[in-house]
């Protein structure tokens, strides 16, 4: 495994984007498709999200009642189950985000612009989450983001953080040396892709220390392939 | 797992009292709070319906300039301060900017696919 590796050096990830208030857990979704359709076809494309928020209902069979939701949110496992079914999803710029779920589902079969494969969830090893990110592309994984209401840069590594995750985010990369002044080391981390536009934390990301699971960070860590389609 | 507002309730370990302090809050987080409410207000083109609710939501900036102290202390190598979050409470910020759903703590689903073990080494 190389000491350090970022998928944005390598263009495998699409602009940051502004979920508003209305986070669908579709945006590490479509992230890890978007990393992964490019691997399959050489093409960076951006996928809607919006999709997900008007078509995608599909439940959780594990919990009574646990259906993604439109911007009440969702589970990533649910988005690329419901992609896998759908055939695919369109392109952003066929399919806008409008921010809200007030409205009917507009999917176009014969405008998917990438479809799944097949999606994985990767072990708790830290080391098998960094060899699947740089053999696959970017991963989808779940977060506490308690942290990151007030997170403004750096490599956040806090001391105590819950492990109940309540947000989904990209992983995208990892460096081997964060400056962590108060522990007199340099700590390893990995690089995050939120979707909280590039106003918050570092031009949109985040970068969280590596090793012991923080915030839950290694907790539910999906992989995603893609398969070749031919857009329109 | 910690209970919902766990930030609030965790024990606090005791650091340096110069050690990562933010670039962005002073010692007091609000001394010239008033000052960073207008700051954030214009950065972020945040307006309220009446004086109201511009009244609730400067105290609840006020907490989360005493929020982004606390996380500041227990994360020191990262920088805490002012975000576009810092007028919502802590559950209007899970309500509406969070999406994970699921009361109960999520755990992999035990039907998925598990990715094969990849070589690391060599």
């Amino acid at each position: 495994l190389p000491e350090d590796f970022d998928w944005r050096d390598h263009g495998a990830v699409t602009e940051v984007k502004n979920q508003g208030s209305c986070d669908h857990a579709g945006v590490q979704c479509t992230g890890a498709l978007e990393g992964a359709n490019y691997l399959a076809t050489g093409n960076l494309v951006s996928l809607s999200e919006q999709q997900l928020v008007d078509c995608d209902h599909e439940c959780d069979p594990e919990e009574a009642g646990a259906c993604d939701s439109g911007c009440n949110g969702g589970l990533m496992n649910s988005a690329f189950e419901y992609t896998l079914k759908a055939g695919g999803l369109m392109k952003e710029k066929d399919y806008p985000y409008t921010g809200t779920d007030r409205g009917t589902c507009k999917f176009d079969k014969s405008k998917i612009a990438a479809s799944v494969s097949n999606f994985s969830v990767v072990s708790l090893d830290e080391d098998q989450i960094a060899a699947n990110l740089v053999k696959n592309g970017p991963l989808a994984v779940a977060i506490n983001a308690v942290f990151m209401q007030t997170y403004v840069g750096g490599v956040s590594c806090p001391y105590i953080c819950s492990k109940r995750l309540d947000h989904g985010v990209l992983l995208v990369g990892y460096g081997s040396a964060g400056y962590a002044p108060v522990r007199m080391k340099e700590k390893p981390y990995w690089i995050i892709k939120n979707s909280w536009g590039e106003s918050w934390g570092e031009s949109g990301f985040y970068k969280i220390c590596r090793g012991r699971n923080i915030c839950g960070v290694d907790s539910m860590v999906s992989t995603v392939a893609a398969v070749q389609t031919t857009s329109q | 797992s910690l209970p919902e507002n766990s930030d609030d309730a965790l024990i606090r370990q005791v650091v340096d009292a110069d050690a990562g302090v933010s670039e962005t809050l002073s010692d007091d987080p609000l001394l010239g709070a008033e000052h960073h409410f207008t700051l954030f207000k214009k950065k972020y083109g945040k307006s309220y319906a009446n004086q109201e609710e511009h009244n609730f939501r400067f105290k609840v900036f006020q907490k989360n300039l005493k929020r982004a102290r606390r996380h500041q202390r227990m994360d020191p190598s990262a920088i805490h301060g002012v975000t576009q979050f810092s007028d919502l409470t802590r559950s209007e910020f899970k309500r509406t900017v969070l999406g994970l759903r699921g009361s109960r703590r999520l755990r992999l689903p035990t039907d998925a696919n598990t990715a094969p073990i990849l070589p690391t080494e060599g």
